[in-house]
């Protein structure tokens, strides 16, 4: 019975917004987004461009892995490279009405998907935890 | 109706079992833990001592705040310390036969628990998404 809520909440209603949001911006060099992903603590975030549209997602893995040399981790390559050489462009985009179904099976691979209105422009987040709570509320079992 | 059969699934029936599981020994310098995350791709991984007891875990995020100096990543650092300065004590241990309910509420907060047996040996981990593939497939809307 109690799902029949659980199927009306929409996107709009769990995402974290834009504005608490970490994100880096298209050009940066990734050593400005590796300092963004060790103060903010998340291992991954999303890369936007001039205008706020949803490019995709960098994470400390993949910054990493770029510089992961025979002998070290080159580090002094950081400055030199961009967010767009490493970034991924994988993570998949919901639309703020998406339907409660659709946003779980989406997180089931991605531990976040970003939310973007019909020009591309970036709305928030839609995370695990954020599906997590709402099943966790509507499983009386 | 369905919610009686997500009822009974078991820790054991969802866990990543223990040989499945990258990790890190207790005593290993950071500078191997982030060798094994990196070439992983896992953001955070287990940390057991020499019997397999579970000890706590490490992540990028916290090896690099503990190498970020005031001008630099100072890498070199890497080999001076052991992951027991730097891991994490606090991530939520499970046992083989919680229930379903019960794990969903511990990962909430966490993308992963450990399965460990009443001697404190590691067993496995449950994560997020299996718990989520779970939900999907009992949740028919
Ligand atoms: N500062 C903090 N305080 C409390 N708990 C924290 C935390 N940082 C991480 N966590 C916990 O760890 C989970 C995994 O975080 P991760 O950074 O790997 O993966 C995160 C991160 O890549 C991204 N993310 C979440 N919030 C974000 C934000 N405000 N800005 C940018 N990216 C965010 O979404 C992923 C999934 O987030 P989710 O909340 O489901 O799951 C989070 C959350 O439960
Ligand atoms: N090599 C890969 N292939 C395909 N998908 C991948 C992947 N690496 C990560 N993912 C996806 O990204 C999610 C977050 O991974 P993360 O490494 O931050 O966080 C992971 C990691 O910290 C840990 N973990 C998962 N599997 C592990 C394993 N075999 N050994 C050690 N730790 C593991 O549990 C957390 C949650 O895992 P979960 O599966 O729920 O969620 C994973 C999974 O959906």
């Amino acid at each position: 019975i109690e799902n029949m809520d659980i199927k009306n909440i929409k996107v709009s209603e769990l995402m974290i917004p834009a504005e608490k949001v970490a994100h880096v911006q298209l050009g940066n060099p990734i050593e400005h987004a590796l300092l963004v992903l060790v103060q903010s603590g998340y291992s991954s975030v999303p890369v936007l461009d001039p205008s706020y549209r949803f490019c995709g997602t960098i994470g400390k893995t993949a910054i990493l892995k770029s510089v992961l040399g025979i002998e070290r981790f080159e580090m002094e390559l950081l400055s030199q490279r961009k967010v767009e050489e490493v970034m991924r462009t994988d993570i998949p985009s919901l639309h703020k009405d998406t339907d409660f179904l659709t946003c779980m099976k989406t997180v089931i691979n991605f531990a976040f998907a970003c939310v973007v209105d019909e020009n591309g422009s970036f709305e928030g987040i839609l995370t695990r935890r954020a599906i997590l709570k709402q099943v966790n509320k509507h499983m009386y079992l």
